[in-house]
């Protein structure tokens, strides 16, 4: 049982867990460029599944994915304006200050719990930041006597 | 060797995928099949709490979209269009490995597939601490229907964790990033109408309140005019709402309202019901002693049944009952025809009769016939005033329904009671 001692198992621990590796320099932000797409769009639909044929082992695929990692970043450490461009690209999409420097508050943003689909994909333009219209009614609502609320409406 | 095994892998699964109209890569059917896979339980929530979540999960999707979802527990897992697991570090077949507590908490792919990083403390809806996997499952289904990160605020597709608010929903650029891949949702509807009711303020003033619904078969929603979208939640089943009309639909809702009456009728079949607003439920027997359900013949003599739909109108104090391409009021000189009572402002643009639903809306102050997934609106007073060429009670050209009424979608019928 992973230890717990609130009612609702809200302080519930993880055993044997281990911490996410977290982004504490440029090396590591980095790291984290190249596997969000920002580096380097990624390909993400290539799923490699385990299967006997396919005996690719998961040591394999961990040296891999470093090897990758690190060759790419160790191309771009010589190319610095890749790092600072996608380190500007990374601060503009999530709202932060562009100094292109890697600061207190990208190093935040970077640690925070996110979603591990690539930013940047292969053949889609992206990131998405704005290209669908606000509401756009076409009358005037003013004299609606509906009770709803905004979106503060309890399901 | 390898690479051609994956290939080949790659290509069973990619013919559940398929160039949408809009040539993005979307599931090409509407109703999907979803599944817990049961070696990818989470140990922190109980099985059936996650099941919960995700069939939540998946129906807020179906909500905004014209997409259905059905858990499938039985099918073997390659019919299965979406898997879900949870798993840590190296994980349920994946190559992306977890990265422990912290950072990546989940991740997606098109193919179908969603992992969770048991390692993150995943909690149910609600819950203050931890990471509500109630959110994180409808961003990663987000992912698996297609859409990439929006970065923008309050879009469930930004790709950081946001602690929770009280509630979260879809907002309209979630709903309309949707819709650019699936379309928007479109369907005929059985009636609409704005359901009168009176309120006393705390200083005992009586106001006249109004909501708008929408009635599909066994179904309603409730329409906020002001936002743009139903009610969350919605679409309910009928009898939650509407005690003692038939289960299955109604043909049409008539609220009769002047100065010497104020009555609300429901129509199906040849018969109708009155409904009591003061106990929300249908009489049984009114205070005139009349006892319901009662044939319309007998209610409203002349009148053909079944009908299409009716509404009343307050201008002239009638209703208008509509069956075929003939209109009937219990007056003189009727029925007519359709064409003659409403007549075509565009030549040819024009419903011709079967009409589903006429609709009073007091947002619109207008009176709309519904076919179909179009609508006319008749030519009002205003309309005349501006443009005195207009005929009385003509029909403007017909728009489409969900342009002008939005997200109006079904869930899939187990979906109905989570």
């Amino acid at each position: 049982e992973k230890p717990f001692h609130n009612r609702d198992h809200s302080d519930m621990q993880s055993l044997n867990s281990h911490q996410a590796q977290a982004v504490t320099d440029k090396y590591t932000a980095e790291l984290f460029l190249s596997r969000y797409g920002f580096i380097e769009p990624v390909n993400w639909e290539e799923v490699q599944l385990e299967d006997s044929d396919a005996s690719f082992s998961g040591d394999f695929l961990d040296d891999l994915q470093a090897t990758i990692q690190e060759g790419i970043s160790v191309a771009h450490l010589r190319d610095n304006q890749a790092f600072i461009s996608a380190l500007t690209e990374f601060q503009r999409v999530s709202g932060l200050p562009v100094t292109g420097v890697f600061d207190e508050a990208t190093k935040v943003a970077m640690n925070k719990p996110r979603c591990g689909v690539p930013d940047k994909e292969m053949g889609l333009t992206n990131p998405v930041v704005a290209t669908v219209p606000e509401s756009s009614g076409d009358f005037d609502f003013e004299n609606s006597t509906s009770t709803s609320n905004n979106t503060t409406t309890v399901r | 060797r390898r690479k051609r095994h994956l290939a080949g892998l790659i290509s069973k699964t990619r013919k559940k995928r398929d160039l949408s109209q809009t040539d993005h890569m979307a599931f090409s059917k509407k109703v999907l099949k979803w599944r817990l896979i049961g070696e990818g339980y989470s140990s922190q929530l109980t099985i059936e709490d996650q099941r919960y979540i995700f069939r939540l999960a998946f129906r807020m999707w179906s909500e905004v979209s014209p997409l259905e979802f059905v858990e499938d527990t039985h099918a073997p897992l390659e019919d299965v269009d979406i898997r879900l697991g949870f798993g840590t570090g190296r994980h349920l077949g994946c190559n992306q490995k977890f990265d422990g507590t912290g950072q990546e908490f989940a991740h997606a792919w098109f193919l179908g597939d969603i992992h969770f990083d048991d390692d993150e403390h995943f909690t149910a809806p609600n819950v203050g601490s931890g990471i509500s996997l109630l959110k994180v499952a409808v961003h990663e289904i987000g992912h698996v229907l297609g859409l990439p990160h929006i970065y923008r605020p309050g879009s469930i597709m930004q790709p950081s964790y946001l602690p929770q608010e009280s509630s979260f929903e879809m907002n309209w650029m979630d709903r309309k990033a949707i819709q650019q891949l699936y379309g928007a949702c479109k369907g005929r509807f059985d009636t609409v109408f704005d359901w009168i009711r009176k309120e006393k303020t705390p200083y005992g003033e009586v106001v006249i309140r109004f909501n708008t619904y929408f009635m599909r078969d066994g179904w309603y929603w409730l329409y906020e005019n002001r936002n743009n979208r139903t009610r969350y939640g919605d679409p309910v089943p009928l009898q939650t709402g509407w005690h003692g009309i038939p289960m299955d639909g109604v043909d049409a809702y008539v609220h009769v309202w002047s100065r010497k009456r104020d009555a609300v009728y429901f129509f199906r079949g040849t018969q109708f019901w009155k409904y009591d607003s003061e106990n929300d439920q249908v009489f049984r027997q009114d205070p005139e002693g009349h006892r319901y359900p009662r044939l319309i013949s007998e209610g409203f003599p002349g009148v053909p049944s079944p009908i299409d739909t009716a509404f009343y109108d307050r201008r002239d104090s009638h209703i208008y009952f509509f069956k075929n391409n003939l209109v009937s009021v219990m007056a003189s000189s009727f029925p007519k025809n359709i064409r003659d009572v409403f007549p075509p402002v565009v030549n040819r643009d024009h419903p011709d009769g079967n009409i589903d639903a006429a609709y009073f809306s007091y947002t619109h102050n207008a009176i709309f016939l519904l076919k179909g997934i179009r609508f006319w609106q008749v030519v009002g007073s205003r309309d005349r005033w501006q443009r005195p060429f207009l005929p009385r009670n003509g029909l403007l050209p017909h728009k489409e329904v969900d342009q002008h009424w939005f997200d109006i979608c079904n869930v899939h019928p187990t979906a109905l009671k989570l």
